[in-house]
């Protein structure tokens, strides 16, 4: 993860799902409880 | 005192919409972050302009619930204005939704619940390949933690139950504490009926965290005055509110320099909050609670005295108001204006409270002024309005209710579990009163 100021933002394999078919993309999620 | 009450009810609450007030008014509404006694609170971190999330398609033909994409265009607390993936710079359709409610999710979520996502109708042309437009627009972009509406269940669940009871501010007789009992509970915030309340209309509304509930037993650990209920009886179901629901106050040594009988200060009058005041220290109570008077106006009994801490961020050592310019009440009758406090403390033969024993920590709390926000009237505390911060002086606020006039402004800590977040009332379901 990377930590900008308190928070840390976690690099997350992020699962999408249309009606073509399913693929994954990479996005930041922010661990909001520290 | 000064009550907005009987005076609501032109417009309907459902009628006022925070998302067109904001955008019309070009203004902010203050972070859930501000709020650490609201839901979300203490969790709202990396919420932000960008993110992207799972909401409800209301652009489409299906039958079924499906989901599209959005990104946060503009944050005002809990609310948001989304705008669905694909329309680009386009804003034409753009809407403002409550982020707390159950239809809002991480990115990833419809996938791992099996719902496939569909584009709205409007902007289904406009891509061939659905898929390499969501992996260009996506990849590095944020979203929200994975356990968001789980978070925000957990921050939607209270510990105060109906017929709890608990001892709260007689609000006719504020020197005195009465038993009353928890009747509902929403937000956070609980509506008490005072013991033999006949029809349990006379009640109070106040939140959990309110310096002004304690729990049974406290009036007399403390040597509070507190009004005995001839009610010999509890009803089957009743139970004493468990003394660590209660917000604790701060240790305090009073066995060396501290606060005494006789002692002047400048205070946030309850029955007007609109103003500070000049006061005096008129009983010294035990675990650093304090009972204070505010001078020119006191009843001879000593029933309008009422309780502070010691540390509480509503009173402040003499010439407070003065460094701050901020106008300073003075007592009641008193002609000699302006008001001097080096001549008053002469003439009256008193001290002022030393300054090293008030609160004098200001919290980082993120409040700017012009920002909007959901705050209670305290002067008819079941209240909660469409309000202003307009003044900031250290870590106290001064907050306008939009639509009344200035003198029904209110100074409030900036800690106050009676101001709440944009987007509060629908969450929880409480009427929000629009501005007059």
């Amino acid at each position: 993860g990377v930590e900008t100021g308190a928070r840390k933002w976690e690099q997350k394999q992020v699962q999408i799902k249309t009606l073509e078919g399913e693929f994954s993309v990479t996005m930041w999620a922010s661990d909001n409880h520290k | 005192a000064k009550s907005k009450a009987g005076m609501y009810g032109l417009v309907p609450s459902e009628s006022f919409d925070w998302g067109p007030y904001i955008c019309v008014n070009n203004t902010s509404g203050a972070p859930v972050s501000c709020f650490k006694h609201a839901p979300m609170g203490t969790c709202w971190g990396g919420i932000e302009e960008g993110v992207r999330i799972e909401v409800l398609n209301s652009d489409t033909n299906h039958s079924t619930k499906v989901y599209w994409i959005a990104e946060i265009v503009k944050l005002a607390g809990f609310k948001a204005l989304l705008r669905y993936e694909g329309f680009d710079v386009d804003s034409s359709k753009d809407f403002w939704c409550n982020l707390c409610i159950p239809e809002v999710h991480p990115v990833g979520w419809c996938a791992s619940s099996g719902k496939p996502l569909v584009p709205p109708k409007s902007i289904q042309h406009k891509h061939s390949n659905w898929k390499a437009f969501l992996v260009k627009r996506l990849t590095g972009a944020k979203t929200l933690p994975p356990d968001f509406n789980v978070k925000v269940h957990e921050n939607t669940q209270f510990p105060f139950k109906k017929l709890m009871r608990v001892e709260v501010v007689d609000k006719n007789y504020l020197c005195r504490t009465r038993v009353a009992l928890v009747e509902q509970v929403i937000g956070g915030r609980l509506r008490l009926v005072y013991e033999e309340s006949q029809d349990g209309s006379d009640d109070f509304w106040c939140h959990m965290y309110s310096p002004l509930i304690h729990n049974i037993g406290w009036s007399r650990s403390i040597g509070h005055r507190f009004k005995r209920s001839d009610v010999t009886k509890k009803i089957e179901g009743q139970v004493d509110a468990p003394p660590q629901l209660f917000q604790k106050v701060r240790d305090v040594d009073q066995s060396v320099d501290w606060f005494k009988d006789g002692m002047k200060l400048e205070a946030i009058d309850p029955l007007n909050l609109s103003a500070i005041c000049v006061a005096t220290v008129r009983k010294v109570l035990a675990d650093g609670y304090l009972m204070i008077g505010i001078d020119g106006s006191e009843a001879v009994d000593g029933s309008d005295w009422f309780c502070y801490h010691g540390t509480s961020p509503s009173i402040f050592p003499v010439g407070f108001c003065e460094i701050n310019s901020i106008e300073l009440t003075s007592p009641r009758g008193y002609t000699k204006l302006p008001f001097k406090w080096f001549d008053y403390l002469r003439e009256t033969a008193s001290i002022a409270a030393p300054v090293k024993l008030f609160n004098k920590e200001v919290p980082n709390h993120g409040f700017q002024r012009g920002m909007k926000l959901e705050a209670v009237d305290l002067m008819e505390p079941r209240l909660v309005c469409v309000a202003t911060v307009t003044r900031i002086v250290h870590r106290l606020l001064r907050i306008h209710f939009d639509g009344w006039e200035d003198e029904y402004d209110q100074w409030v800590d900036c800690e106050s579990p009676d101001l709440y977040p944009v987007g509060w009332c629908q969450l929880t379901g409480y009427q929000l009163q629009p501005p007059r």
